[in-house]
């Protein structure tokens, strides 16, 4: 553990309760995109499976729990019980274009043949472009509201945090682990059209719209 | 053999 990783997992766990709070608050999960959401739950449930057949630490196992209950409780709300405010028309994005070749991806670039090892890897190769559908909804709707922006800076800061966090490990525990490596940078540089928006528009106070 | 080749992030 270190400063890069603590601050990123905490990034992560900021952005995913700020949109939990945010659609209970509101009442409404409207600019939300229900199909990133699902990709998301997809996600943590294959990454965190190790749950049951690898302990790291207290701190570890806490967070995916907490990760886990916390996408499943989105998927709740956004689908039951706020599910009038869904606004699906905007969310068409393809997400089998993604569920697949992540799936063919994650048996051709794999550490290793086993079925824990292949969940991992397609849950690292669907993160990294699991917010597709929700940066395309903001794209058809031109707007993004305050709190969805913050929650967008939030959770695409944690894997730009975690770069950071390789580049302390790879110097001093020589830790390399290119599957995830790269793919993170992957996730990262696909928020960078929005960060870019967010620091002009939204940090000086204005909304974030598309021109 | 740890089938999670140890992978100690979230």
């Amino acid at each position: 553990m270190n400063i890069f990783r603590l601050c990123g997992d905490l990034s992560h766990l900021l952005a995913i309760l700020l949109l939990l709070v945010k659609i209970w608050k509101t009442r409404s999960c409207a600019g939300i995109s229900g199909k990133s959401q699902i990709l998301f739950a997809i996600v943590y449930t294959t990454r965190y499976l190790d749950l049951f057949t690898s302990f790291v630490s207290i701190y570890n196992s806490v967070m995916k729990i907490v990760f886990l209950s916390a996408s499943y409780g989105t998927l709740y709300l956004m689908f039951y019980k706020f599910k009038p405010t869904y606004d699906h028309n905007h969310d068409s994005f393809r997400i089998l274009y993604l569920i697949v070749p992540a799936l063919v991806l994650s048996f051709v670039i794999v550490h290793a043949y086993t079925l824990m090892e292949v969940l991992w890897t397609y849950s690292i190769y669907l993160e990294a472009v699991a917010i597709m559908p929700q940066l395309f909804m903001v794209s058809r709707t031109g707007e993004a509201e305050t709190i969805t922006s913050h929650y967008l800076f939030a959770l695409g800061s944690y894997r730009a945090l975690y770069i950071l966090n390789w580049i302390y490990r790879y110097y001093t525990e020589d830790f390399l682990d290119l599957i995830v490596i790269i793919a993170g940078i992957v996730q990262t540089i696909l928020y960078c059209d929005f960060f870019y928006l967010y620091i002009t528009k939204v940090l000086k106070g204005k909304r974030l719209s598309l021109p | 053999q740890d089938s999670s080749f140890g992978h100690d992030e979230l």
